[in-house]
């Protein structure tokens, strides 16, 4: 009488998904021929890495691949490896689910131009983040309001001097000269312009 | 025809996914007109296009060239399940109901394709629409839906979100092996997905550890069921190595879902799957360092941890069932005909087959007796809070005279399923390890037992010796019981019948 | 008897000492070493 079973819509499916239920209720004793084929199909088609990883629809332009040659496959294989991590770095980010991956390893051998182009051009992706991670173990700090990556540089002054360590600032100008520049005097250093990352 | 023009919106979204970003405006308005235009608007409707996108999906998958995008209709169809819980206005129909709605059918056509006799079935598409919408939903939920800009609808979506992973939960719970084994290895990945486990293992207040426990216990039966001693399918290995790996990185990342859980974990794990018991009972809280069990100058009431007691997620009192009045009862004040009542409550109606070491079948209700075990330790443990540590370290307690009472009144197969239950309790340090520890040795030593005294240690000496044989892990609490009956002055092992007339655990025992 | 799972633990990245010990399940390929080939992108936060 429920009217899911009257729908036409949920046939023929419904029968089979009752014939399930059944199973369910009284499991085989022991696994039939077609139970063991089937089981054999899944073993077949089990599902690898490749399948589960997050799906991407959209390709930004510039994200592209280079044209590699046909040998070489078109997807980006991220092979794993469980090489052990050197446990003793300072940054707790060091530590984070990322740093055993084998994109988080690469970025930390990129220099800084690579990280800041990353940066600016992928915008809302993984590699995207992983640059920003990158750049805040090496010590740089994401303004939000200009959108600019800054360093603090401390240079400890010769003992003798007023005082200790001399503070300045340096930004990259992604927008025009593609380098870093010093702050000039003016610069005001307000935390709660700069991301938490 | 209707589903003629389903498809046609659906070819036109997969289409339209790959040409713009997903927070491109035109997606949303793309979705505003499948509402204004009556393609949703309506239960039926709602089922007719779902059939279609699935059913698209599936077969896109199948025609694709296998080395080809094969997963971009199904891609598209999570991504639209998405944003339809995000944008929509839920007033007549929950986000819930919507979601069920949605996967129910999905289930119909998912059911009808893996019942058809053609053995075309492929579980690939159905698991990467499972997925990706964890995926996607992991993307859009992120730091609490901060992307999305209404207040309300944020505070919807973050109240909806335990939901939509325990609906997932349940989904999966309707497809687990016993059911469909031809989607068996795509279910094992997806209950073990990086989107899905750490996610439920982490929900506020443990709200998504219920549902986790229904699908551990789901996959533990599919394996107990199809494991036969002298024979076990090469499949169902493979789903044990699977099931093995799982374990240990919930071991390595959450050890407090597998402490909590232990008792029903157990009640579905074949004997036989020995090092997969000790991993479980071997977990440890995080932090947690253990005093080594080996050191001989270990004195196991001085550990400071073993005054703790350890949370039990799932109360066993609930499978207690008629005998829960007369153990409690009998805890109270203790009498042989509560103890009758229990003795002959803990018989099932019928033998039942099972592959266990050295039997092949049990005639007792081994979750029942697990049941009254712990309860009786969960029990003493609070007594020693409200009273003191003398009311329980007592062979005169009831809680001590149950145990004891349960294995001289019961049959050779009884006190083997008692004292598994007792030594499943030897886990790290902490109260209920102690106090089953005073059991367990007493239970060893007493004089009281008569005839039945060489049975009885023979029993423990096994249950002990069978979990540390096995490669690692080797439970602390084992450990130190069974080191302290080795070095016991009072009862030299080495000179028990069983020990002296088997040369090969003669050999065992004299070389731990 | 069971096996000894020190390659297991080494194939889920699970070091041996409990010292800084890291979470596996948030870079879960798969249960199986054999479909665990390649590396899935775990989660992961881009502000606006």
């Amino acid at each position: 009488e429920y009217s899911a079973l009257q729908n036409p819509l949920f046939q023929p499916g419904l029968d089979y998904w009752l014939e399930t239920k059944r199973t369910l209720l009284q499991p085989h004793e022991t696994m039939p021929a077609e139970m063991a084929s089937q089981l054999e199909s899944s073993l077949l088609n089990c599902p690898d890495s490749l399948d589960a990883d997050t799906p991407k629809l959209y390709y930004n332009s510039l994200s592209l691949p280079h044209p590699t040659s046909i040998f070489f496959p078109n997807e980006t294989i991220r092979l794993v490896s469980n090489d052990p991590v050197d446990l003793a770095k300072n940054h707790q980010k060091q530590n984070d689910i990322y740093s055993r991956t084998s994109m988080g390893r690469i970025m930390s051998r990129f220099d800084l131009d690579t990280l800041f182009f990353i940066f600016y051009h992928y915008q809302g992706t993984y590699e995207q983040f992983l640059a920003a991670r990158e750049l805040t173990i090496r010590g740089w700090q994401f303004n939000k309001i200009n959108r600019c990556w800054f360093y603090k540089e401390v240079e400890k002054l010769p003992p003798g001097m007023e005082q200790s360590e001399e503070i300045s600032w340096r930004y990259f100008d992604y927008q025009k000269s593609w380098l870093a520049r010093r702050c000039g005097a003016e610069f005001v250093y307000r935390e709660e312009e700069f991301e938490r990352i | 025809t209707n589903q003629e023009k389903m498809f046609l919106v659906f070819t036109e979204w997969v289409k339209l996914l790959q040409r713009v970003p997903e927070n491109d405006i035109k997606v949303t308005v793309f979705i505003r007109q499948m509402m204004d235009k009556g393609v949703i608007n309506s239960t039926d409707n709602m089922i007719q296009f779902t059939k279609a996108a699935i059913e698209l999906s599936v077969g896109s998958f199948k025609e694709s060239d296998p080395t080809s995008e094969v997963f971009i209709a199904t891609d598209a169809f999570s991504k639209l399940i998405v944003k339809l819980l995000v944008l929509q206005d839920f007033t007549a129909l929950s986000r819930s109901e919507y979601l069920r709605l949605m996967i129910s059918v999905i289930t119909m056509v998912f059911s009808e394709d893996q019942g058809m006799a053609d053995n075309s079935f492929n579980e690939r598409p159905y698991f990467r629409l499972i997925s990706s919408l964890l995926c996607q939903w992991e993307d859009v939920s992120g730091h609490n839906f901060i992307k999305i800009q209404d207040q309300q609808f944020r505070n919807e979506l973050i109240e909806f979100t335990p939901e939509f992973y325990n609906i997932i939960a349940s989904f999966l719970h309707a497809f687990q092996p016993i059911a469909y084994p031809g989607f068996s290895f795509a279910w094992i990945t997806l209950i073990s997905h990086r989107m899905f486990l750490p996610k439920m293992l982490s929900l506020p207040g443990k709200v998504g550890w219920s549902k986790l426990i229904l699908l551990f216990t789901d996959l533990l039966k599919f394996m107990a069921q199809y494991t036969k001693k002298n024979d076990v399918p090469d499949a169902v290995s493979v789903v044990y190595k699977g099931a093995l790996r799982v374990f240990l990185a919930v071991a390595n990342d959450a050890p407090e879902f597998l402490v909590e859980n232990h008792y029903e974990l157990l009640n579905n794990l074949p004997h036989v799957y020995m090092q997969l018991r000790n991993v479980i009972l071997s977990a440890i809280p995080k932090r947690m360092v253990l005093p080594n069990p080996y050191d001989p100058q270990l004195s196991i009431g001085d550990v400071e941890s073993c005054q703790h007691v350890p949370n039990v997620f799932y109360d066993p009192v609930q499978d207690l069932k008629n005998l829960k009045k007369p153990v409690d009862n009998y805890l109270r004040i203790p009498s042989a005909s509560l103890l009758r009542v229990i003795s002959t409550g803990i018989f099932k109606a019928d033998q039942q087959k099972d592959s266990g070491i050295g039997y092949d079948s049990v005639s007792v209700d081994t979750k029942l007796i697990n049941a009254i075990v712990l309860h009786v330790g969960i029990e003493a443990a609070l007594e020693k809070d409200k009273t003191t540590a003398t009311a329980i370290f007592n062979t005169k307690s009831s809680y001590y005279a149950l145990l004891a009472s349960m294995l001289s009144e019961g049959t050779t197969e009884v006190r083997f399923h008692v004292v598994q239950a007792i030594v499943n309790q030897l886990r790290y340090p902490n109260a209920h390890t102690l106090w089953f520890n005073y059991v367990l040795k007493n239970l060893f030593l007493s004089e009281e037992w008569g005839p039945s005294f060489a049975e009885i240690q023979e029993i423990i000496i096994r249950t002990l010796l069978e979990r540390v044989v096995t490669n690692k892990p080797h439970c602390w609490g084992i450990i130190v019981t069974f080191t302290e009956l080795l070095k016991s002055s009072e009862c030299s092992i080495m000179t028990l019948p069983f020990v002296k007339d088997v040369p090969e655990v003669e050999h065992i025992i004299k070389h731990l | 008897l069971g096996i000894d799972l020190t390659s297991v633990l080494h194939s889920l990245g699970i070091q041996g000492n409990q010292q800084g010990r890291q979470r596996v399940l948030d870079t879960f390929q798969s249960p199986w070493v054999e479909t665990s080939r390649s590396e899935v992108e775990p989660r992961f936060f881009v502000p606006e």
